[in-house]
């Protein structure tokens, strides 16, 4: 129930003000998510994978990340899309490790590393921070993740 | 800059003391239609912060890409309180790291806002990416400490597209320049949104290889959808409401392991 409590807090005046937030200052209905936008976006593409293989041939740094435990976005849809990429494999799949425990799966490939997260939802961070953190420190670092 | 200063966030309600800086402000991204951005931005807390990259997050929805999600419950150096009366430490903030910039987009989401009011109406993926770009032009025209920072770009969800997009633009833009300001050097997305076709068959998959939908549900499914179909036909519709509202029960299908919220 997090999204609550943002709910509750970022419509609170004083935090608006120290935000320098909702400047015009009429009462302002903070809300999470905008469902007149939601309900009336315009254009979406239908496929990333060209985007991807332009940004991947441009020489960029792609992760591509999975919470196991998600179903809205699951594992499986991110390994059906990315397979049709078709990219070479560089460093086979692997468990990789947080603390002495698994923290997910990963494989490296030219130009993208695709890694899942342990026990993690849709939003990743928020189910497995640890496992996420480390995945973000190596991703900066642009180093495999660890074997052990 | 002057708006940087102004920008400065003192402290938050209920907030314990840190060690980094903060700021959070608009950034016009429209004049004519007055559309201006909200972003938060949270600097390094580990030293040298000025060494640290920069990260910009941006979360999904359509429509849900606010503080609400990155900023408070996932990456953010802070947690709310289940009262929403203080915040606190979040231990695996990714601000350890590097210096990481909220972003509440398109105009229309959170504090974000536009003054016509036909921008909310007609938004998609093409214009929240162009005003995403202007965006980040301006605030490093506000931020000039950030100019040719080893820059990334992260997010989740139907930031798969937002975040792509955003670096594509930001590559073109960068052509022009034999040293751009915008220094990207790479993306990171999380279940993300990636080809309506193949995330769809991988999703149905997902339900049924983790036992959520009936092996009849499975099959009528992958009967009656074709999942490149501008409009799906009406016996596919049925069949996947049939599992969502018959099959599924009352779980997080965000997290089908854990207690949904009553």
């Amino acid at each position: 129930c997090t999204e609550n409590y943002a709910e509750k807090y970022y419509n609170r005046p004083d935090v608006q003000k120290a935000l320098h937030a909702n400047i015009t200052g009429i009462l302002y209905k903070w809300t999470a998510c905008s469902d007149v936008l939601i309900k009336n976006w315009n254009d979406s593409q239908v496929s990333m994978l060209p985007t991807y293989k332009e940004l991947i041939a441009a020489g960029l740094r792609i992760w591509v990340f999975s919470g196991d435990t998600d179903s809205v976005v699951p594992v499986t849809a991110t390994r059906f899309s990315l397979n049709h990429l078709n990219l070479t494999v560089k460093t086979r799949w692997y468990p990789w490790y947080s603390g002495n425990q698994v923290g997910g799966w990963t494989e490296v490939y030219d130009g993208l590393t695709f890694a899942t997260v342990r026990g993690a939802g849709h939003e990743v961070p928020l189910f497995q921070p640890k496992r996420a953190f480390i995945l973000f420190q190596s991703f900066l670092a642009g180093k495999e993740l660890p074997k052990s | 800059t002057k708006q940087q200063k102004l920008d400065r966030i003192s402290a938050l309600p209920g907030q314990p003391p840190v060690s980094f800086a903060q700021f959070s402000g608009y950034v016009t991204v429209n004049k004519e239609h007055g559309r201006a951005l909200f972003y938060w931005f949270t600097e390094a807390s580990s030293n040298p912060a000025e060494k640290k990259p920069l990260v910009l997050w941006l979360n999904g929805g359509p429509g849900c890409s606010s503080v609400a999600y990155g900023a408070s419950e996932e990456i953010g150096p802070f947690r709310i309180n289940k009262t929403g009366s203080s915040i606190y430490l979040n231990k695996y903030s990714w601000n350890r790291e590097a210096n990481i910039l909220f972003l509440e987009s398109p105009a229309g989401v959170g504090f974000s806002y536009t003054n016509t009011s036909s921008d909310l109406l007609d938004s998609g993926d093409e214009r929240t990416a162009q005003d995403a770009l202007i965006f980040l032009i301006r605030w490093m025209s506000r931020f000039p400490q950030y100019k040719y920072r080893d820059f990334y770009i992260a997010g989740e969800s139907y930031a798969g597209h937002y975040v792509p997009q955003l670096a594509k633009k930001i590559h073109d833009y960068n052509k022009g320049s034999s040293h751009p300001i915008i220094n990207l050097k790479g993306f990171i997305v999380g279940n993300a949104v990636t080809d309506n076709y193949y995330d769809s068959i991988g999703t149905v998959t997902f339900w049924w290889s983790h036992s959520m939908i009936s092996d009849r549900s499975y099959k009528s499914i992958l009967k009656y959808c074709s999942f490149n179909a501008e409009k799906s036909s009406q016996q596919c519709d049925d069949s996947m409401s049939y599992a969502m509202n018959f099959e599924f029960g009352d779980i997080d299908q965000y997290s089908i392991y854990t207690p949904s919220c009553t």
